[in-house]
């Protein structure tokens, strides 16, 4: 897209397909592009490099220009509560951020609130033992919100100093999934003033323009308050998360950049715009 | 088999009685946003909508009396000879056991879907066997094991970080009921990691499967082409299978593993439950795309 010499309709044309093909969808697409077309009327872009440079920095801007720490509680624990649909990387995630907490020298309890998918609990526990995390769980089939109460009781009463809670995959549409969500967290709010202080949507960076319903709906029913994009090791770009920050300000707080208990990092909106237009 | 949505552009159409290039580029453009907004690859939308616009202001439209209904009738058959060829059914070995491979990314439904194509299968009279060959994953093969015992099924594991000895010593076993069909269940992997996708190849290699279904989630975005592209080019895939179609994801991303594999998607996993698994049926993703 670099190469051109003036800013002509199939420079411009290049640009909207590399948004497209980045997952950006079309909305947020056209936005960007009525943002450019103005710019470059009002002469205040006038070669292609300029362009290019605006249109990132439009973004790091739609994305919130910094980094976006987690929330953490005024005094411990820091209640943090994964969600998202089916494979997404919840699971995995925990993981690596319980891993990356204790190694911050936080004592970490990881919750098995996925209490329906087979092996399930046993996944997670393999998990916690690698990252050095207590593991607190209930049989299979056990009540979601009683493994969350459990894990949030033994760090109050232990001083520990974060709960990571894992919840089953659900997709967004299905009502009675997102109600056994809600009540998970009415749990650890009647436990603990605050809680959960942060409420993670994991979003695989493959999906599409659906990524936008599954952010509107568990907003809707649990108060996202960050996102964690998995799977940027692939070749998708992860591009509907602009759309997600212009219409409904959520932050991305971290990236997953593969599958080992190191593959977690925190999200640069300057380098994530960066990387849509390579 | 068109939706509400592509029925108001033809609606549009109709009431002009003769059709100019341009009230053809006007609907052109409404069915590619219609497209877009499903999730189907740009380039792929590209190429179609030219296929419908070579054919569409061709001289038997602008001559024809009922342009409009031509127009339709096109749009409708570029999308079904996309969506409907291929064969459907599963390709069963003339002498048993036939080998079911299952491969994809990370997190698209494999295991979920070896298990159900098992149960399927079970209760169609058939003796399937499940292969626990996904040796990275936490708790993969217990993931297996455990759904295999809900349904009846024997899962073969085996303690060894070599997927291929796995594999083959699935099929060496000498058991006085041989098990057919025989699934593999791989672990999810990138297209771009060339090791493991040179692991597959090396399964393809001792297996020999007549069957390696492509498991995609139906909510992938412009990425399924990649993908798909990728796989097909290195393994030969036989089948698709689309997961996740119980979500409201529009499933575009099958009409772009169409475009670029030409191979059929034979099902669809509509659930978590082992039983939600259907056979795919073209009309129904058509109107599902087009809104
Ligand atoms: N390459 C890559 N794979 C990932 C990443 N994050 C997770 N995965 C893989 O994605 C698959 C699904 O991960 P899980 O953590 O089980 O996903 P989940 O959301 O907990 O799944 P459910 O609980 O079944 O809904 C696993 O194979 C993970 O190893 C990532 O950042 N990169
Ligand atoms: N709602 C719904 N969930 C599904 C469907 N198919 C699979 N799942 C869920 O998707 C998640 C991932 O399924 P897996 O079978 O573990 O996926 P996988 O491809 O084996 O994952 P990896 O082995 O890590 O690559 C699980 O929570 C499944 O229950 C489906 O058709 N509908
Ligand atoms: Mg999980
Ligand atoms: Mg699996």
């Amino acid at each position: 897209v670099g190469f051109k010499r003036e800013i002509d309709e199939e420079f411009t044309e290049g640009l909207e397909e590399a948004l497209i093909l980045a997952d950006v969808g079309l909305p947020t697409t056209q936005y960007l592009m009525e943002q450019l077309g103005q710019q470059i009327r009002a002469r205040g872009v006038r070669t292609p490099a300029e362009a290019l440079a605006y249109l990132k920095e439009e973004v790091a801007s739609l994305l919130g220009r910094e980094v976006s720490p987690l929330n953490w509680a005024p005094s411990p624990p820091t209640v943090i509560l994964m969600v998202g649909v089916n494979g997404s990387g919840k699971t995995t995630s925990l993981g690596k951020l319980a891993f990356l907490l204790a190694r911050e020298g936080k004592k970490v309890v990881v919750a098995a609130a996925d209490t329906f998918r087979a092996a399930a609990i046993d996944q997670l526990e393999v998990w916690a033992q690698r990252s050095g995390a207590a593991f607190i769980r209930h049989q299979p089939g056990a009540d979601p919100a009683a493994v969350a109460f459990d894990a949030l009781q033994a760090a109050k009463s232990r001083g520990w100093d974060v709960v990571l809670v894992d919840t089953a995959g659900r997709l967004q549409t299905k009502v009675n999934l997102m109600e056994e969500l809600k009540k998970i967290k009415r749990v650890l709010a009647k436990e603990q003033e605050g809680a959960p202080h942060e409420v993670l949507l994991v979003l695989d960076a493959t999906t599409g323009q659906n990524a936008l319903s599954q952010a509107r709906l568990f907003k809707e029913a649990v108060e996202v308050t960050g996102i964690v994009l998995t799977k940027l090791d692939g070749t998708a770009k992860g591009g509907v998360v602009v759309a997600i920050a212009r219409e409904l300000e959520l932050p991305v707080k971290f990236i997953g950049l593969g599958e080992g208990i190191e593959d977690l990092q925190p999200f640069y909106p300057r380098d994530f715009a960066e990387a849509l237009f390579t | 088999l068109l939706s509400e949505r592509i029925q108001g552009i033809f609606k549009k159409l109709r009431s002009k009685g003769r059709l100019t290039p341009e009230d053809v580029d006007g609907a052109l453009k409404d069915i590619r946003v219609a497209l877009l907004e499903a999730d189907v690859n740009f380039r792929v939308v590209k190429d179609l909508v030219n296929r419908i616009r070579e054919r569409a202001v061709g001289q038997e439209i602008l001559e024809s009396l009922t342009p409009a209904q031509q127009v339709v009738k096109i749009v409708h058959e570029e999308l079904t000879r996309l969506m409907g060829g291929g064969e459907r059914g599963i390709n069963w070995a003339p002498q048993p056991p036939t080998v079911v491979m299952m491969v994809g990314l990370q997190g698209s439904g494999k295991t979920t879907t070896a298990a159900k194509l098992a149960a399927l299968w079970k209760k169609q009279g058939k003796r399937p066997l499940l292969v626990a060959a996904d040796v990275y994953r936490p708790a993969a093969v217990k993931q297996l094991q455990v759904l295999g015992e809900q349904i009846g099924v024997p899962v073969f594991s085996w303690e060894s970080q070599d997927p291929v000895e796995i594999c083959r010593r699935s099929l060496e076993q000498n058991l006085p009921f041989p098990p057919n069909p025989v699934i593999i269940d791989t672990a999810g992997r990138l297209h771009i990691d060339v090791p493991l996708m040179e692991e597959l190849k090396a399964i393809k290699e001792e297996i020999q499967p007549q069957e390696i279904l492509l498991v995609v989630d139906a909510m992938t975005g412009q990425d399924a082409v990649e993908v798909a592209q990728r796989f097909h080019a290195d393994l030969g895939l036989t089948g698709v299978v689309l997961t996740k179609m119980d979500g409201d994801a529009r499933g575009g991303a099958a009409l772009s593993v169409l475009a670029v594999t030409g191979c059929p998607i034979k099902f669809m996993g509509t659930g978590e439950k082992i039983g939600n698994i259907e056979i795919f049926h073209p009309d129904r993703l058509a109107s599902r795309i087009l809104g």
